[in-house]
């Protein structure tokens, strides 16, 4: 997957890990 | 298990390749069942809806009960309040940075 930005936050509310994808034209 | 978020704020309609989207889920649910909590799309935008609508007939049931297409001001609050102000980036209408 070549998405511009790819994040991991870490954690959420109940602990689990939350990935964030951003999609720009190298998407998918 | 994680929470995916997937932003489309900024994909333009010549980016959409239905068929590698199709191979990605097929292989992620086949490989990682059980790792996905939910699946958030955010700002899919008005060409990615029938690329969705084909998407979706290739993805396991379960996979699809997972996936929530944040669209409108009530869905947008759920999504909030679910994934936590805490650890939601601000331009999601969250506290945190985002840092990679």
């Amino acid at each position: 997957l070549k998405a511009k930005k790819i994040y991991l936050q870490v954690p959420s509310k109940n602990g689990q890990p939350v990935l964030i994808i951003q999609a720009n034209k190298h998407f998918p | 298990k994680l929470i995916g978020i997937l932003d489309l704020a900024n994909i333009g309609y010549r980016n959409i390749d239905a068929r590698a989207l199709i191979t990605g889920f097929q292989f992620l649910q086949a490989y990682y069942p059980e790792r996905l909590a939910k699946f958030y799309i955010l700002s899919m935008p008005w060409f990615f809806v029938s690329a969705w609508k084909m998407i979706s007939l290739f993805l396991e049931k379960a996979t699809l009960e997972k996936v929530v297409i944040v669209s409108s001001q009530d869905e947008r609050k759920t999504f909030i309040k679910e994934i936590g102000e805490e650890t939601l980036p601000e331009e999601y209408g969250g506290r945190a940075k985002l840092i990679a």
